[in-house]
């Protein structure tokens, strides 16, 4: 829902088409969306969720946040009555619908909508905001392409083949425990635009034909694939469990998941491994190291008691750019309910004491859930850090998922090749004697040019 | 953005448009809008969200919530209920310009 419609007004550079009348032919819902939806933000964790405006309690009474949150999986088909334009107006291109699930995780989206609606659309009409297809359930789909309100019903498309339809938005911004999460919610398109099939063929027969101008659902209007399989790296990102604990983490050898010491913090702890690609395997591990909490390395190693198949082990970096694409993987958000998220973003600085880098950032999205998961190079596929954490104003309590820190995997690479080879865990011992400037970055604080000096 | 998001930017600003759900004859009760997918030009269908015809539900919200439903028929709202609907020209129209300016928005400096 948006603000006042604004007068109609200029589009960006070009007139806009006065507003035209519509009628509503059919409410459309997928009750799948709708299952899927229950169950992952539903049961205990419902009251920790608020959707697009309901995220200001004192705005919006309960009433209108309940009606809100019972449309939220509905869409409307409207026929629009014929105008005066000339022939031209009333042709277009006809858009193309990807198949439920023909898009991997971790595929770059296009979503196109109007901030505030109807309220300036000479201004914000079809604005656009990229980012990736970061899970899906079934046709529940996250990105995190950022909208805004007003942009619900807006679509969501495939960069290859080029603006394939694949969901419309049904709210943009999502908050978790008052937390921000940076994600928005979509409902996949075909399944909308089968229950509309089917239910215009049971009207009469005048709007039962409109049925044959919907778009059709296709593999590709190219007859290209529609798509290559997801990045293969995701599959490297594993859930860690450890009693009531849980956490991401990464495989780094076929015996070896690296997470972070807060989720896994004791040594000789039993740990549970779950992995959901290409299969989900369940595997019990025991932490061989987790450093000390005085370390500034939040990190533990987990030895596992059976091989990893089939999972391809990461290829740890040397190197880091910054400004290069990045793609965080983590169980953040919905933890043991659904795989791993897939969020985008870039490498926005590299934090380096005597030359060497001691913290990366990055802007993907980062929630509760995803410390120990993987920080990969999206173009590259090579394992750059360990995600840590994000940022939270203790002042105003904020928290920016789009803030966080990771531990760069060049740190650790010398112990693992260590332990891998030999048994040694020497090398990561190391990681409880780091020095003293290390320790200053991770707090967050300057590192000082020189030491402090006397004023006696 | 880059060269692989050319067409498919062409391609959804071509489809993208607005909706605004209004009472017939009492525009001061407010109204709701929301954005939309154009499916057919010719004649028009889009797609939008249905939070924006929730409110004008002759049943209340609750007709949503009925289990496995898939679709309700257009008359499920009341006859109150107007709609509009706006898009970008494909081509260069002589629609209506605004010059005056718009109520309620400005851009504070950061």
């Amino acid at each position: 829902a948006g603000l006042e419609p604004g007068p109609p007004a200029r589009s960006r550079g070009r007139p806009l088409q006065s507003p035209r009348p519509a009628e509503l032919l059919l409410l459309l819902s997928c009750p799948a969306f709708r299952a899927h939806f229950a169950r992952l933000f539903g049961g205990e964790t419902a009251d920790q969720w608020r959707f697009a405006n309901a995220a200001r309690d004192d705005e919006v009474s309960e009433d209108e946040e309940e009606d809100q949150l019972r449309a939220l999986g509905w869409f409307a088909l409207l026929r629009v009555q014929p105008g005066q334009e000339a022939a031209e107006e009333e042709r277009g291109p006809a858009v193309a619908v990807a198949p439920l699930g023909a898009v991997p995780k971790g595929a770059p989206l296009l979503a196109c909508g109007s901030p505030f609606g109807a309220f300036c659309p000479d201004i914000f009409l079809n604005t656009l905001s990229r980012g990736v297809l970061s899970n899906s359930a079934g046709p529940l789909l996250l990105t995190d392409a950022r909208c805004l309100p007003g942009t619900e019903g807006g679509g969501v498309f495939t960069a290859r083949p080029a603006g394939a339809l694949v969901a419309l938005v049904a709210a943009p911004l999502c908050w978790k425990a008052r937390e921000w999460v940076g994600l928005t919610l979509l409902c996949a398109a075909a399944p909308l635009l089968r229950a509309a099939r089917a239910a215009l063929g049971g009207l009469c027969p005048g709007i039962a034909s409109l049925a044959t101008l919907l778009p059709p659902e296709v593999g590709t209007p190219w007859g290209l694939p529609l798509l290559d399989l997801g990045p293969p790296w995701t599959a490297a990102s594993v859930l860690v469990e450890c009693g009531t604990v849980w956490g991401s983490g990464v495989a780094v050898a076929p015996r070896l998941v690296v997470t972070c010491r807060h989720v896994a913090p004791r040594e000789a702890a039993r740990v549970l491994v779950r992995i959901v690609t290409p299969k989900s395997v369940t595997i019990w591990g025991q932490v061989v190291f987790a450093t000390q909490e005085t370390s500034p390395y939040d990190i533990a190693v987990v030895s596992l008691e059976e091989d990893l198949d089939d999972v391809p082990m990461p290829v740890p970096a040397e190197h880091f750019h910054e400004g290069e694409a990045v793609s965080v993987v983590g169980f953040g958000v919905f933890g043991q309910a659904c795989g791993p998220s897939v969020t985008s973003g870039i490498l926005s600085a590299v934090v380096q004491v005597d030359d060497t880098p001691v913290m990366l950032q990055t802007t993907c999205a980062v929630h509760g859930g995803s410390s120990g998961g993987p920080l990969f190079s999206t173009h590259s596929g090579v394992l750059l850090g360990i995600v840590a954490s994000n940022t939270r104003d203790n002042n105003t309590g904020a928290t920016y998922p789009h803030l966080n820190f990771s531990i760069p995997i060049t740190v650790l690479q010398p112990a693992l090749q260590q332990y891998c080879e030999t048994g040694d865990l020497g090398g990561f011992r190391q990681l409880d004697h780091t020095t003293e400037p290390v320790r200053v970055v991770w707090r967050l604080q300057r590192p000082l040019a020189e030491a402090p000096r006397s004023k006696l | 953005m880059g060269r692989q998001w050319g067409s498919s930017m062409r391609a959804a600003e071509q489809v993208g448009c607005v909706v605004s759900a209004s009472r017939a004859d009492q525009p001061e009760a407010g109204s709701w809008s929301c954005s939309g997918v154009i499916l057919s030009r010719s004649p028009g269908l889009v797609l939008c969200h249905g939070g924006i015809v929730a409110p004008f539900l002759r049943a209340g919200s609750g007709a949503l919530t009925t289990a496995g439903a898939a679709f309700l028929p257009g008359d499920s709202c009341s006859d109150d209920l107007r709609l509009h609907v706006q898009w970008a020209p494909t081509a260069a129209s002589p629609a209506g310009r605004s010059e005056r300016a718009l109520p309620g928005l400005c851009t504070p400096h950061c």
